[in-house]
């Protein structure tokens, strides 16, 4: 089973065209493997992105360097997880009883 | 069917058991098609609402992204909210009095199964791509319309993958067959989930649909009654001025194949926890979701083309 610990989703607000580009740049560094939930289009929507542990330094340096505003949405995904996988087993059993 | 806990996530298993229910209850007006199969072979289950033979239809889907469980909850709760309304909802009567309702709960079966047992993040099919080690196509960036433009990519690891052609994906073929054989399906709804929008055609052009004034007029409509059960706020527009370009959309190829009424609803996610929308969120989802989706099915049914 894949886990997620560690990693972080973070909601990007670019205030420009240009760091629109810089965003889809970001996308295309295949090897820091993010997961964008919603893909750099225009400054009116913001970018969320699925960001693995081993790449965090990296995407928030990189969004720090061409100051492009960020905050964390999700802190860590697998306690996200944990608590909907024990959410619906709990659901589940009261359920049978 | 009146038992079954829709407040909760389910496996497949769990929601097959549900459609099951469905049918067995309202056995004059619900059955059970199979329009097909996934790539790993699991069913791809139908519920047909129908009173009478011949009718024009309205098709919903839900699920062509796996890991956006809220869309298999809420389509699973409306198909029960569709069968109790039968006869007692004067509005759902009488479209069920003229149009079938077609509803396909789990769009991708395998990526669902995929996504409750080894990687909850999973949202594209899980077929092989020949030459590479990763699997799987976005099936919602897979259909004939714009197929190979912007908004999808061309490699198989990424997220957004196309596929190698339009319709490669047999759980986009199988439904793209059903529609062009059915030849009477008149409005056409893809739920999906994120940061609720309603969208129309088109993401694959960045030009508006030639019904662009009454789409948006209908999607303003649906979104209003849609808020006004919790006062869930919803963006309206083309998928390219909302969102972004995005090419290979499923509503895009149906509006393009002459469905008028091709929509997307992006449930609630409340901002903060994507996917994941807390289970409590369930019911208070599909009940608004409900509101929406009877605007337009009423208003498919009050103007026909």
């Amino acid at each position: 089973v894949k886990t997620f610990v560690g990693h972080q989703v973070l909601r990007i607000k670019a205030s420009n065209d240009d760091q629109i580009k810089e965003l889809q740049a970001l996308e295309g560094l295949t090897h820091l493997e993010l997961d964008f939930w919603t893909e750099p289009a225009n400054i009116d929507n913001p970018v969320d992105v699925r960001v693995p542990f081993h790449s965090l330094q990296s995407v928030k340096s990189y969004l720090e360097f061409n100051n492009i505003e960020y905050s964390i949405m999700i802190n860590d995904l697998q306690t996200v997880i944990d608590s909907e996988k024990q959410e619906m087993e709990t659901d589940n059993i009261k359920e049978r009883n | 069917s009146a038992t079954f806990n829709y407040a909760t996530y389910h496996t497949l298993d769990n929601l097959f058991k549900g459609l099951d229910a469905i049918v067995l209850d309202f056995k004059s007006l619900v059955t059970k098609q199979q329009i097909g199969t996934s790539t790993e072979g699991r069913p791809l289950y139908v519920l047909k609402f129908s009173t009478g033979a011949s009718r024009p239809a309205i098709w919903i889907d839900a699920g062509i992204h796996s890991r956006e469980w809220i869309t298999q909850a809420t389509a699973l709760w409306v198909g029960y909210k569709l069968a109790t309304d039968y006869g007692k909802d004067a509005s759902i009567t009488s479209l069920l009095n003229k149009f079938d309702v077609y509803l396909l709960v789990v769009t991708n079966p395998d990526g669902y199964v995929y996504s409750h047992t080894a990687d909850r993040m999973w949202r594209k099919t899980r077929a092989p791509n020949s030459g590479s080690r990763c699997i799987g196509v976005d099936p919602n960036r897979n259909w004939n319309a714009g197929f190979g433009g912007p908004g999808a990519s061309s490699d198989p690891c990424s997220d957004s993958y196309r596929g190698p052609s339009a319709e490669s994906a047999v759980e986009v073929k199988n439904i793209a067959n059903f529609i062009r054989s059915h030849g009477k399906i008149k409005g056409f709804v893809s739920i999906h989930s994120y940061s609720q929008l309603l969208l129309f055609p088109y993401g694959y052009k960045c030009t508006n649909p030639a019904h662009y004034t009454e789409l948006n007029t209908v999607g303003r409509s649906a979104a209003a009654a849609l808020s006004s059960l919790y006062g869930t706020q919803y963006k309206v527009g083309t998928i390219c001025s909302t969102i972004y370009q995005a090419s290979g959309g499923s509503i895009d190829w149906t509006y393009d194949i002459g469905i008028k009424y091709s929509f997307a609803f992006e449930l609630r996610d409340t901002g903060r926890y994507g996917f994941l929308l807390p289970a409590t969120q369930i019911l208070p989802t599909a009940q608004e979701t409900y509101l929406g989706l009877k605007k337009i099915m009423e208003h498919v049914r009050d103007n026909p083309y």
